[in-house]
C-alpha cells in the first residue's frame, strides 16, 4: 500500500 | 502534510533566517563553515533539479526556491561581501569537500532506487546532506568562542532532521507509506551526527554557560 513518493519532501 | 514535516521545514527555514540575520545584521560569519554552506548549495541544486519538471505543490516549489536562493546568497556573502568575508575563519575551516562529495557520489551510483539521472542525483543529495554538517562541527570544535547565534543555528539544523524522522514514522504508520531505506537511513545518520552537539548544547543551556565543545 504505497502512496506518494518521497520526492514530495524537501 | 503532517505536523512533524511542517515543524521540520520550519526549523530548517528558521535556521537559515538566523544565519542570514547574523550575516546581514551583524555583518559577521565568524564560526560558520563555508565548506558546509557550499555543500548545502550542492545538496539543494542536485535535489531540486526536478523543480522545473515536476510540480508537487505551491508550498513545495516556493520552499525549494527559498532554499536554493538563500544557500547561494549565504555562500556569496561569505566569499565576496567585503565586510563579511573578513570575519570568516578561513584558517580553521580546512575540511576538504572532496572527501565527502566523492564517496557520496560513488555510493549514489551504487545504491539507488533507479539508475536515472534524477534519481541518482536525488540519492546523492541525501547522502551528502547527511554528512554536510561535518566541516561545521569540526570548525565549532576548534573555536573557543561559539556565539549564541551560531550555536542556535546548528541546533535548529539538527532539530530539522529529527522532526523529519518523526515525519517518516508518521507517514509509515498513519499514511501507509512504503519502506524507504535510502532517505530513512541517511536521515537517521544525519541526526545521529548531531547527537554529541545536542548533548553539549543542552548542557550549556541548562547550566546557563557559554557553549563549548570539547576538542
Amino acid at each position: 500500500p504505497s502512496k506518494a513518493d518521497m520526492h514530495d519532501e524537501l | 502534510m503532517n505536523a512533524f514535516r511542517l515543524a521540520g521545514d520550519m526549523t530548517h527555514l528558521l535556521s537559515i533566517i538566523l544565519l542570514l540575520h547574523k550575516i546581514r545584521a551583524m555583518k559577521s560569519c565568524a564560526g560558520i563553515s563555508l565548506r558546509t554552506q557550499e555543500l548545502y548549495v550542492i545538496v539543494f541544486v542536485t535535489r531540486y533539479v526536478d523543480l522545473s519538471m515536476k510540480y508537487y505543490s505551491f508550498y513545495n516549489s516556493i520552499m525549494k526556491i527559498v532554499f536554493l536562493g538563500t544557500s547561494i546568497s549565504i555562500v556569496w556573502y561569505m566569499r565576496y561581501h567585503k565586510v563579511v568575508k573578513q570575519t570568516y575563519n578561513k584558517d580553521v575551516d580546512t575540511f576538504r569537500h572532496i572527501f565527502l562529495i566523492l564517496p557520496c557520489f560513488v555510493l549514489a551510483l551504487l545504491i539507488n532506487r533507479a539508475f536515472t539521472v534524477i534519481e541518482v542525483l536525488w540519492t546523492f543529495s541525501l547522502y551528502l546532506e547527511a554528512v554536510a554538517i561535518l566541516p561545521q562541527l569540526v570548525l565549532l570544535q576548534r573555536s573557543r568562542n561559539i556565539d549564541n547565534l551560531t550555536g542556535n543555528y546548528v541546533f535548529l539544523l539538527g532539530a530539522y532532521r529529527a522532526f523529519y524522522l518523526l515525519n517518516w514514522i508518521y507517514r509509515f504508520f498513519i499514511e501507509n507509506h512504503q519502506v524507504r531505506w535510502i532517505p530513512w537511513l541517511s536521515g537517521l545518520l544525519q541526526t545521529a551526527i548531531y547527537a554529541d552537539f545536542f548533548y553539549y548544547y543542552i548542557k550549556s543551556w541548562k547550566n546557563r554557560e557559554k557553549l563549548k565543545l570539547p576538542a
